[in-house]
């Protein structure tokens, strides 16, 4: 899964 | 995750809940904006259109699916439930909440980090988010007196966005390349927006009387 932490936040 | 987040995350689940319990037991939305509540809901809609492609963790998930089920039961109480229904004062809550979608929508075309569907929509969806309170503020301004119920909803959600400020600064200070001036700006506006609310709000808190928002 396209774990980018942009969108790890609600 | 840090300690600013999940006090972020907790007081936006805090709010939500707030709402949706005092429509739900009290059978009354007055003093509501359904278009607040319309706009929390496509906020969500277009901003977690990757629950299905990508997963983070149970948390992520699970709070993603609340947020969703959250605001449109709330939408739907608004909408269809037939007492509470009755209780939405439709002539005040004139906003006109498209014409937020629409800019926010453009601004997404043009001012995003990657061009695709998702991504534009996840911007989409960061913008709309930063303006999604005004309807409320509005009406909150309209209908004078605020019951303390939706005084405290308003009151959470700027809390939240304010939480989340001090995590992008933490995240920033702490973890290499955490840079996102896309989401920290449209969080500020937001978190500013609230700012008068604010104000009024702990006036009224110290002096111990009804919340009176100027005209």
């Amino acid at each position: 899964n396209n774990n980018d932490l942009t969108k790890d936040e609600l | 995750m840090n300690i600013f987040r999940l006090a972020g995350d907790m007081t936006h689940l805090a709010s939500v809940l707030v709402l949706l319990l005092k429509i739900h037991t009290i059978k009354s939305c007055a003093g509501v904006s359904l278009k607040t509540q319309e706009l929390y809901a496509i906020v969500f809609a277009t901003r977690y259109l990757d629950i299905f492609t990508s997963f983070y963790s149970i948390y992520n998930t699970l709070m993603k699916l609340i947020f969703l089920g959250s605001s449109f039961s709330i939408v739907w109480y608004m909408r269809y439930h037939k007492t509470v229904r009755r209780t939405y004062d439709r002539e005040q809550d004139t906003f006109r909440h498209w014409f937020l979608v629409l800019p926010c929508l453009l601004l997404a075309l043009l001012i995003h980090e990657k061009f695709t569907f998702l991504e534009v929509l996840w911007t989409f969806s960061l913008y709309l988010e930063a303006v999604a309170i005004l309807p409320q503020l509005v009406l909150l301004q309209r209908t004078r007196n605020i019951d303390n119920l939706t005084g405290q909803y308003v009151f959470l959600l700027g809390g939240y966005r304010g939480f989340y400020i001090l995590n992008w600064i933490y995240r920033y200070l702490t973890e290499p390349h955490f840079v996102h001036w896309i989401t920290w700006i449209a969080g500020l506006v937001q978190t500013l927006l609230y700012a008068d609310f604010f104000y009024y709000y702990f006036q009224s808190w110290k002096n111990n009387k009804k919340l009176q928002l100027p005209a």
